[in-house]
């Protein structure tokens, strides 16, 4: 039957108004269990 | 030894990138002399040192107080690889050859230290290097590698750009969890790595999409080769866990990932992961609104965007697939013969083991089932653009027959198949959506079945039921054909035989 | 077919990586107590977010290290964010919180039935909304005064707190980024006071980072042309 995904949607950051981020360029890892820091996550500086 | 000499030039390194900044010109120097000392001068002293190199680090990993910084070597090393990968001139040897050289040195130090340490061995020094290797190539390509101030070097990196990520995908499919079941869970991270998956779903022209399914589809075969039916054990179901919320960052960051290549994920699906199932086909595209499905005076064919074409990323049954053709000549011309042709082409000659809900053989090639349907579908959807409505939404269309004569000669598991099947169509507003759920409404109160009837409802309702019982999401066209299933005259559901003998079935449906 | 592995230096270890070709072929009906055991140990071996964090190379430092307490933490603290929460909390902090707070129980945003999937925020595509938005370094940055952004953009060259500098005085500052004298300049607009004939008055300010690091007004005649601003 699976599982309520409420708290797993949470923990994606996947908001729960409609408004999409993207949270895959932020993703710490596929467990929230040790997604225990947040992580660099790619940028750009100009020369 | 020659290995010890090696020890101590990269020791040098490891000291010196702790002195000096990475971009400091002294690193460039230090490189320099390893050419010219012959300790980087071809791929045999390339192959010595780094497998040196490798083997010094994860030592040292194991050696290091697990408080400190325990990744230094293997930091070190990682950026001497990309660095290579830059600065070389790449006259004797390509960049993706020497790429190949050094992933392929790291997959056997790293093979060797799986097999011959087994449960001591750990996954993190190995994970910490392929993980690095994929921050350092993201931080050299930002902007087209416009870090890279010489012009030949920098479009010689952007042509590679891709081939880096073929390469690093087709060892990271060797590494998958079947074959290194000590580095499952690093894998899992590594296939969903911030630096990774974003890049793979968005590389130009999707080039990234059919290396990724490949990876995907890894994961999935492994989930299913080691879920067995009364128990599954606690680490594959974390490993479960893991799979379903990266499927779940992937709905919400590129929906189109899944909704193009939906086929092939339902192909390599463990059959009884609903919940999974209904993420991938719950896909939306992102600009879509979507109407609310239990609204009872929806009606599919008002919807604009049921006209549309879902897009799928490749046509489902090949042209060397054997059935194309009798499949394309049936959908012109119904024939008896045709139709032996295909069912006979459906059966196998060996059953497949199958952790099926009810089930456990297959004795159908689902797969060549799942193809025919939405082969049939596709074919439809382009024939709606030209044909009037009531020759394609009609019970006496070729693309109506096919699947209803599949369903009415096909044995009790063909007529589940092709069913189910059809239920998988149904997911946001398409042309898909609409016509299947369309043939799925006729069929359930359809008379031609004779005494099939009954057999035929409660596939199809199990077929529905069983996608609507789990915790959400729930795909928006099962929803909707269900709640319009629920409100039409023409059939009382709680008066069917197979409702009325199952109290359990008969409680959710009653009170709906 | 790996033309890498012809080389005979691969030879004698080559048979580890072969051996792992095994059960590719060949899955095992039954997962054999070997394969369970290594699975088990790579769950406890788990590599998580520090694992995949960016590497951290030497960095020149600021200042000589002056000394600090044995209390400060070594490591450095990681800011975790609960989506709705504004204050950042170390991970520590949130560790307690989750053992007292029940899971959150909130309505998915998955299929709610009146679901109104509103256009996609694309990365930087809507003004505020981007992939930094939501980290917790960002909306520390938001907290800083000018002097501390400067300080980082001008101190810190090349890092990912540099550029989160920059993007918090560009995108919610409003201040311009001049690559010619690379100094930010920031565009004052003043309405005339009421009474007086409508009329804006523009005036430039920039960020003196050289000498007296003050921001001072430009004189009127030295004012920045459009091309000369970064595109941030």
């Amino acid at each position: 039957l699976g599982a309520d995904l409420s708290s797993m949607l949470h923990s994606l950051g996947i908001p729960r108004d409609s408004k999409r981020h993207k949270v895959l360029y932020t993703f710490q890892s596929p467990w929230a269990e040790t997604s225990r820091s947040e992580v660099e996550p790619r940028f750009f500086i100009p020369e | 030894t020659r290995k010890e000499r090696y020890f101590l030039v990269f020791t040098e390194w490891v000291k010196l990138l702790q002195r000096v900044e990475t971009d400091d010109i002294s690193t460039l120097v230090f490189i320099r002399q390893m050419m010219e000392k012959g300790v980087l001068s071809n791929s045999d002293s390339l192959i010595e040192f780094f497998k040196a190199a490798l083997e010094l680090s994860v030592f040292s990993f194991k050696e290091s107080d697990p408080t400190g910084e325990v990744f230094t070597t293997i930091d070190a090393i990682g950026k001497l690889i990309t660095k290579l990968l830059v600065l070389q001139a790449f006259s004797d040897i390509s960049r993706s050859e020497y790429f190949n050289i050094v992933l392929s040195v790291i997959a056997v130090v790293f093979a060797k230290d799986h097999e011959q340490k087994y449960v001591t061995f750990n996954e993190r020094p190995h994970f910490r290097l392929l993980s690095n290797l994929l921050y350092e190539w993201e931080v050299l390509r930002g902007h087209d590698f416009i870090k890279i101030s010489d012009n030949q070097t920098r479009r010689e990196l952007s042509e590679f750009d891709q081939e880096f990520y073929d390469i690093f995908s087709t060892y990271l499919h060797s590494l998958q969890p079947i074959a290194f079941p000590g580095f499952s869970f690093a894998w899992v991270t590594l296939i969903s790595h911030r630096m990774f998956l974003p890049t793979m779903l968005r590389l130009p022209k999707k080039s990234g999409w059919k290396n990724l399914m490949l990876l995907l589809i890894d994961l999935l075969n492994f989930l299913d080769t080691y879920t067995s039916k009364n128990e599954v054990s606690n680490a594959v179901s974390v490993v479960y866990k893991g799979a379903l919320r990266v499927f779940l960052g992937i709905s919400n960051d590129n929906p189109e990932f899944l909704i193009e290549n939906h086929l092939e994920f339902m192909n390599n699906l463990p059959p009884s992961y609903f919940q999974l199932k209904n993420v991938i086909l719950s896909s939306i595209p992102k600009k879509m609104m979507l109407p609310n499905p239990y609204d009872s005076n929806l009606s599919m064919e008002k919807l604009p965007a049921c006209q549309e074409l879902p897009e799928v990323f490749y046509d489902p049954i090949s042209d060397s697939s054997t059935l194309k053709k009798p499949v394309d000549n049936y959908l012109r011309i119904p024939t008896n013969s045709l139709l032996r042709t295909i069912l006979h082409g459906i059966y196998k000659t060996e059953y497949d083991i199958k952790n099926g809900v009810g089930y456990d053989l297959l004795a159908i090639d689902s797969n060549l089932v799942r193809a025919i349907v939405l082969h049939i579908g596709i074919e439809v959807g382009l024939e709606n653009q030209k044909m009037p409505y009531s020759a394609l939404f009609n019970a006496k269309s070729a693309y109506y027959t096919l699947l209803f004569n599949l369903i009415h000669e096909g044995t009790v598991e063909l007529k589940y198949q092709v069913v189910q099947v059809m239920a998988e169509q149904l997911r946001y507003p398409n042309i898909h959506t609409y016509w299947f759920s369309y043939v799925l409404k006729t069929m359930l109160t359809s008379k031609d079945w004779g005494e099939q009837l009954v057999d035929i409802q409660e596939i199809i309702l199990r077929s529905l039921l069983e996608r609507l019982i789990v915790n959400k999401p729930h795909a928006w066209g099962i929803s909707v054909l269900f709640s319009q299933i629920i409100r039409d005259k023409n059939i009382n559901l709680l008066e069917l035989p197979f409702v009325k003998n199952l109290p359990e079935i008969k409680n959710i449906l009653a009170p709906l | 077919e790996n033309a890498a592995f012809k080389n005979p230096l691969f030879k004698d270890d080559l048979k580890y990586w072969l051996q792992s070709k095994r059960p590719l072929m060949q899955p095992y009906k039954k997962m054999p107590d070997r394969m369970k055991a290594q699975l088990e140990s790579s769950l406890l071996n788990c590599p998580d977010s520090l694992d995949a964090d960016s590497p951290h190379f030497y960095r020149k430092p600021l200042s000589l290290p002056h000394p600090t307490s044995i209390f400060f933490p070594s490591e450095p603290i990681r800011f975790v964010y609960p989506i709705d929460n504004v204050n950042p909390i170390s991970v520590q902090e949130q560790q307690q919180q989750e053992q007292q707070q029940s899971p959150v129980k909130e309505q998915s945003s998955l299929n709610k039935p009146d679901d109104k999937r509103t256009e996609d925020k694309n990365i930087g595509s809507d003004e505020n909304e981007d992939v930094y938005s939501r980290t917790s370094l960002a909306r520390i940055f938001s907290k800083f005064d000018l002097d501390t952004l400067f300080f980082i953009f001008y101190h810190y060259q090349g890092t990912y707190e540099q550029f989160l500098a920059a993007r918090e005085l560009a995108k919610n500052r409003k201040w311009r980024f001049n690559k010619k004298d690379r100094r930010w300049y920031y565009k004052e607009v003043e309405k005339s006071p009421p009474g007086m004939p409508q009329g804006e008055e523009e005036s430039w300010r920039y960020f003196d980072y050289q000498r007296s690091w003050l921001a001072r007004r430009c004189n009127s005649e030295i004012v920045p042309t459009e091309e000369d601003f970064e595109k941030l």
